[in-house]
């Protein structure tokens, strides 16, 4: 999955976020046309308790391209991320690291994130604040760490006059302006 | 001797307009300042490489909108990270009319095939699943050619120039491409499947990161997409050569699949957040689910301090952790709207205020709790991207 975020000198926004599913989608290679076909459908694989998929539907997605727009339309957040499951609490935590916990957007993308797991256990970042974890332990959480970092987020803000665009160094992410 | 009083009031207004134009100078001069990179004053673009950010600014540059932007920076980014997206897959865009005020969705996402098979998701637990069946009907383009349709300004061909450039004479495997390629748990996959035919060398070895990739094949379908428009790849000469391939596969997409693929364009769902209102894409989009989980935590009136000791960041994770698990609970709900049982009455009420207040008011001290707590008992535990 990837994610492209933008805001055009006209104040619109875009927030787009494309994917071929897993890692090069079906693994299935068109010679022909150059093109690397989807696997899609295992994202039905969570209905498996009402078992039935419909020619034409689609299957349900983490996706959440998002734009936030303050009251006085002077402010905006474009946000959106990559990583299958964990697309919903990287952006959560980019929103709440930006809006509420006072950090700049790159800061806000770059911090290490926790999720929730299949059994509600939580995964934290290899660099998630260890004192932070052993607290979570004394709560009762089960908390374990992330083999790998697949949440990738992309962002831009705008606070005053001046746009900040970010790309998560998490995949060597380099933002652009002018 | 003294001057006039018409002279004087022309020299009072000579000297006003100078000021005037004086402090807007030091205005603009400030400004630009200020905004040094990575900061910008105008535009800016966040795709997952240098250059296809790169190649989105200037497109914004030569007087593109912020769509036309982002379908050359995704064009790009098929290229340059082909383990994540390409023109086989789908795409969801929510987008910011600032002309209008108006936001929308266009959901691109990937359909099932009229033949899908009734009993794929037996096949669910058994293993990666990967190869012709999991296969869905990409609507990656009929997502760009309707984004252009309603917001581009550039001609559609100018989108695709920039990526053709780059692709023509071939590139060097980004590095984290090359880490995909040689990921223990994808390789023997990659392996055993066509795009052998894509990124294993003639000697049989997987192509690393700094290698030269070639890809005439895809340098043709997007010179012809680029002429010819999306219809090119949904009922024309690229459709027929693309279904002949994978059916060789065992694939069951058809060219009826390609021809029948419609774009949805909804309005998002929307909550407010302090000063913001915050836009997202609905089911089957995760949408719903990022709000509820922000309306659900700005009930808590998380400020900088909740951030400032460990006792408190320990406490404001642990209230977001909770958050997360009641919302796994409700992942379920995001399904396709045309398809689905449950009424759009549920997905109102889940990024409702009373919802968020009844879910806060469940979450204490404890992380400890049984799943039964979270209502997730019904949620297989299958994740979903």
């Amino acid at each position: 999955t990837s994610h492209v975020s933008v805001l055009a000198e006209d104040g619109s926004a875009v927030s787009a976020t494309s994917t071929i599913n897993y890692p090069f989608g079906a693994m299935v290679y068109s010679p022909q046309t150059g093109i690397i076909l989807n696997n899609e459908l295992a994202d039905f694989c969570m209905k498996q308790s009402s078992g039935r998929i419909s020619p034409g539907e689609m299957p349900p997605s983490s996706m959440t391209p998002s734009i936030l727009i303050s009251r006085d339309g002077q402010s905006k957040l474009v946000v959106g991320g990559s990583g299958g499951q964990l697309i919903i609490p990287a952006v959560v935590l980019t929103i709440a690291n930006k809006l509420w916990f006072g950090y700049d957007v790159d800061e806000a993308v770059k911090a290490p994130i926790l999720c929730t797991n299949g059994t509600n256990g939580i995964e934290v970042e290899k660099a998630f604040d260890k004192g932070v974890v052993a607290a979570l332990h004394q709560k009762g959480h089960t908390v374990k760490t992330m083999p790998w970092s697949l949440n990738v987020v992309q962002a831009v803000s705008k606070d005053g006059p001046c746009l900040f665009p970010y790309s998560d160094l998490r995949k060597n992410g380099q933002a652009s302006g002018y | 001797m003294g001057l006039s009083r018409g002279k004087l009031c022309c020299l009072a207004l000579v000297v006003g307009l100078v000021a005037l134009a004086g402090a807007a100078v030091l205005a603009v001069f400030l400004t630009r300042s200020r905004c040094a990179p990575p900061r910008y004053p105008r535009a800016a673009v966040a795709a997952d490489t240098q250059t296809c950010s790169d190649i989105g600014r200037d497109i914004l540059q030569q007087g593109g909108s912020a769509v036309d932007a982002t379908i050359a920076a995704l064009i790009c980014s098929a290229v340059l990270n082909p383990q994540s997206m390409g023109l086989g897959g789908g795409i969801i865009f929510t987008i910011y009319n600032a002309s209008t005020g108006k936001v929308e969705v266009l959901n691109a996402r990937e359909r099932a095939p009229q033949k899908i098979s009734g009993n794929l998701l037996a096949e669910c637990n058994k293993g990666f699943p990967v190869g012709s069946r999991w296969i869905a009907v990409p609507g990656e383009l009929r997502g760009y050619e309707e984004a252009h349709k309603r917001y581009g300004k550039l001609p559609w061909k100018t989108l695709f120039e920039p990526t053709i450039k780059l692709l023509d004479p071939g590139i060097r495997i980004p590095e984290v491409v090359g880490r995909f390629l040689s990921h223990p748990m994808i390789q023997p996959h990659l392996n055993k499947t066509s795009l052998r035919k894509l990124f294993y060398n003639k000697q049989g070895a997987a192509l690393g990161a700094g290698d030269l990739l070639r890809w005439p094949a895809l340098v043709e379908t997007l010179r012809a997409v680029a002429e010819n428009g999306a219809d090119e790849f949904y009922q024309g000469t690229t459709a027929e050569k693309l279904v002949q391939d994978i059916a060789k596969e065992g694939s069951i997409l058809s060219l009826d699949d390609l021809r029948d693929y419609r774009v949805e364009v909804v309005s998002p769902v929307n909550i407010s957040l302090g000063e913001y209102t915050v836009y997202s894409a609905p089911r089957p989009a995760a949408g719903p689910i990022l709000l509820f989980i922000l309306n659900v935590l700005k009930g808590f009136n998380f400020t900088k301090d909740s951030m400032s000791t460990l006792s408190q960041s320990a406490e404001t994770y642990h209230y977001i952790a909770e958050a997360l698990k009641f919302a796994n609970g409700q992942r379920v709900k995001v399904d396709h709207p045309a398809f689905s049982q449950t009424g759009e009455g549920v997905l109102s009420q889940l990024i409702s205020d009373s919802f968020a207040s009844h879910v806060r008011q469940r979450i204490d001290e404890r992380g400890d709790h049984p799943a039964s707590h979270y209502d997730s008992a019904q949620v297989g535990t299958t994740p979903f991207g």
